[in-house]
């Protein structure tokens, strides 16, 4: 469902060039259940904003779905990313100015469903990751791990077919970690791709697939 | 050096109270190696921002150095987060404008330094943590654990005797992270007391002291 082609990502800093990814080949088949592992500055999240269609290769193509993504236009782009894909960052990138509950409604609003119908999916996400206490909070009155839990749940929310997920359980507690691994692992056996960048082989060990990078390459794929 | 009595944090919203922490009593000694865990939401990151000044406590009282904080005058209180306390944050809290040596030179203009030794400090503290190659960056043209980095650098770089650390490895593949905490021995070795945050068990098995917290009360220390 998802394939890169000699994928490059590369930054021009002056006289110097930073290759984030470079040369990267890839095929990950549709509910495949797969875990991208590698050093800090590896190019795992430089990986997955390629492939969430949240940013553009330097060279090489992409295909979600066998759709090469450079040629989608803007409204097929954009159906991707919202009702498609579901993405967790690594830096959350929660708005600020909306509580927990407005936060994980927003991506309904591209599904068009009524308020109420969107206040209801979304509280109903909220209690999934046990903030079902913090809805009126926003990003500055909660804890770093109840942030990623509510980034985990705005993800969710439009049941994508495709979730990628940039260290999910990185802020978490083993315990509370443990819960969101459990509902990754419900949500693949539904059939849905999911696809977890992670630093702890806790996590990894519960991949079908390990996928490692250094400097911006594949060093193994088992 | 530390002391917390009767320490207590609540957040008063509408008809609710959250006790972020309540009732905390703890004495951390001079050069210890403390490591605080606990679940998500249960109040670390609140024990740290009052224990390193950033925050003020709404019942009980904070003794740094034998000193109440709640009778120090603003420029001592300036002295005590600048200069004694370095403080490295769960979200990093660097300064986008900046690239990574002008933010971890920052704390340095508050002792004083001609603009060349800055230069030279923040330079060594970047290649400490495995930066040297990023220094022109700015926190949007590097990785989460860069990131981390840099703000570990920073709260290094004016040499101050106490470190209140949260969470500091939780962006770090486990290479990276182990050498963030052969540093963090090391200072410790020098007789600065570390307080470190965390959810892996491979650090808290590394500090000789672990303190657990649960719904802001602790749980267990030992
Ligand atoms: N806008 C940019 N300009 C220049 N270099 C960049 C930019 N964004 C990222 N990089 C560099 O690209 C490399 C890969 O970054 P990436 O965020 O993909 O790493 P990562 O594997 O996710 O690391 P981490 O585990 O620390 O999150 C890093 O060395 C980083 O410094
Ligand atoms: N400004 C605020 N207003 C209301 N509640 C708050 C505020 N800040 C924090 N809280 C609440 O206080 C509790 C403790 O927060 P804290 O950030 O100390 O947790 P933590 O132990 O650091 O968690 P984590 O491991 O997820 O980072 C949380 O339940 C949080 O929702
Ligand atoms: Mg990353
Ligand atoms: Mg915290």
């Amino acid at each position: 469902v998802i394939e890169l082609t000699e994928v490059s990502r590369y930054y021009y800093m002056g006289e110097f060039v930073i290759k984030a990814l470079d040369n990267v080949n890839v095929r990950i088949g549709t509910g495949e259940y797969t875990a991208i592992m590698g050093p800090s500055g590896s190019g795992k999240s430089t990986m997955m904003h390629l492939v969430g269609c949240l940013d553009t290769p330097t060279a090489g193509t992409i295909y979600i779905d066998a759709e090469d993504t450079s040629a989608l236009n803007e409204e097929d782009l954009a159906y991707l990313r919202n009702a498609k894909i579901g993405f967790v960052f690594q830096q959350f990138n929660l708005l600020a100015k909306m509580n927990a509950l407005e936060n994980v409604m927003t991506p309904l609003m591209y599904a068009g469903y009524p308020m109420r119908r969107r206040k209801e999916i979304a509280e109903n996400a909220l209690e999934q990751v046990g903030l079902g206490d913090r809805m009126k909070h926003r990003p500055n009155e909660l804890s770093g791990g109840q942030k990623q839990r509510i980034a985990i749940a705005r993800a969710l929310v439009n049941d994508p077919s495709i979730i990628l997920a940039d260290e999910p359980t990185g802020a978490l507690d083993s315990v509370t970690g443990e819960q969101i691994m459990d509902l990754f692992e419900k949500i693949n056996s539904q059939g849905k791709t999911v696809i977890m960048v992670t630093h702890d082989p806790e996590v990894s060990g519960r991949c079908k697939r390990v996928i490692n990078l250094r400097d911006g390459h594949i060093a193994e794929d088992r």
